[in-house]
Order: structure tokens, then C-alpha cells, then sequence
């Protein structure tokens, strides 16, 4: 699967970055 | 200088100020003045959030190390002095509200995709993001794989066929299909502040 996606999709899918876990506490 | 300074400071904790800069209203601008104040005295009660602090919320510890809280921490600092005040904090977020236009979005997330911050994507960044990515993650990927999603993504972004992916490039391929490139620099929390978080206060002002 991953080699189907560019770099971004594969970071973004990934939750890298997610801010939600901000709120979530 | 100093006064310069404090003067910022205050005018930067001004809601109907911020609330004129942002997607946000007053009381939802005083909502987020309460999660700033937790996050912000979580290691230490200074008024402004460290990167500590910034990954113990986002992780629930402050040893964890991510290239890409790293990045996400920098942008917020606009000021770049190595911590979030109130109004950075505030005018950072207001990216990730759903009401933020799909550019400003597009545009925070090639900033943090930018690593090296010299206006465009190399393949060496990206390379440095994926393996970020694995270290950070359960994920496995071999080096020959790696280098073909590398080919794909500059395959698909880079139509200037130079190699790196500028600005230009960056929205163009972004709003091809924005629902899989900006998925995580929208918040849903902040579409209703006031109601999603009942326990935030709607005080009368912004406590120093």
C-alpha cells in the first residue's frame, strides 16, 4: 500500500502531525 | 525595547484583537486561553508554552522527539524565541480551522514540509521525512521502496521537472487532491470551541 502513495499521503495517513491529541487531554 | 516588547505581549492576548486576526471569535479566543494555560504550566508556569510542554501535549511526554513536532513547534514560534505565546498560539491554530481557506493551509503545511526552510521540497527532504516517519512509526519500509515513493511524489508534484517542488508546484498538487495532502492541518475541535469544551470558561478577560 504505501508504495502506491507520494511521500505527503503517506505522512499525512501516518498522523505525524495530528494537533487533535491538543484538545483531547 | 522593553516596552516594545510588553507592549506586543499585551496586544497579543487582546481577544478582540486576535479575534480580528483569526477564524475565531471572542469566546472561542477565551476558550482557547484556557487550554493555552494548561498547556502552557504542564512543566513549568511561565506563561508561554516550551517545546516540552508542546510535545507533552501532543504526546503525553516530553522526551518523545518528532521531526515533525519539531517543525509544527517552529511554525508556531513565529517570533522564533523557542517558545509559543498566546498570539502565536492562537494565530497558528486559526490555520486549522475548517473555515481557513484551503491556500493558508496549503501553504503552513509547505512551510513544514520545507525542513530546510530555503523556499522549496528537495528529494533529500522528503527522503529525511519519510525515515522520520518510520523511526516515529511501527512502519517498515525497505531503501528501494523508499526511493519509489520518492520518484512518485516528484513524479506527481514536481511539473517543473526541476527537481525540487516550489510553492507554485506545492498548490497546484495540493489542490488536486486536497483531501489526502491536507487532512491533518484541519482541527474539527476548533469548528465550535465554546460547545465542544464545556469546561472551558467564558471569563470576563484574559488573566495575565
Amino acid at each position: 500500500k504505501p508504495v502506491s502513495m507520494n511521500a505527503f499521503e503517506l505522512i499525512c495517513r501516518s498522523q505525524s502531525f495530528n494537533l487533535d491529541s491538543l484538545f483531547e487531554k | 525595547m522593553g516596552c516594545c516588547c510588553t507592549k506586543q505581549r499585551v496586544d497579543h492576548k487582546d481577544p478582540a484583537v486576535l479575534a480580528s486576526q483569526t477564524y475565531f471569535n471572542i469566546s472561542e479566543i477565551e476558550a482557547l486561553y484556557d487550554l493555552f494555560k494548561k498547556l502552557s504550566s504542564s512543566i513549568i508556569h511561565d506563561g508561554v508554552i516550551s517545546k516540552e510542554e508542546f510535545q507533552l501535549g501532543l504526546f503525553g511526554s516530553s522526551e518523545k522527539r518528532s521531526l515533525f513536532a519539531d517543525r509544527v513547534f517552529q511554525l508556531f514560534d513565529s517570533k522564533n524565541d523557542g517558545v509559543i505565546e498566546f498570539g502565536e498560539f492562537v494565530k497558528a491554530l486559526s490555520v486549522f480551522h475548517p473555515a481557513a481557506p484551503q491556500a493558508q493551509k496549503a501553504d503552513f503545511a509547505f512551510r513544514l514540509y520545507d525542513i530546510s526552510q530555503r523556499g522549496f521540497i528537495e528529494r533529500g527532504e522528503v527522503r529525511e521525512m519519510i525515515l522520520a516517519l518510520l523511526n516515529e512509526s511501527d512502519l517498515v519500509l525497505c531503501h528501494d521502496i523508499i526511493e519509489v515513493i520518492i520518484d512518485k511524489t516528484f513524479e506527481e508534484a514536481d511539473s517543473k521537472g526541476d527537481g525540487r517542488i516550489d510553492p507554485e508546484e506545492w498548490q497546484e498538487f495540493v489542490a488536486r487532491n486536497p483531501s489526502l495532502l491536507l487532512r491533518n492541518m484541519t482541527i474539527p475541535y476548533l469548528k465550535d470551541l465554546t460547545t465542544q469544551f464545556p469546561s472551558f470558561k467564558l471569563t470576563s478577560g484574559i488573566e495575565d
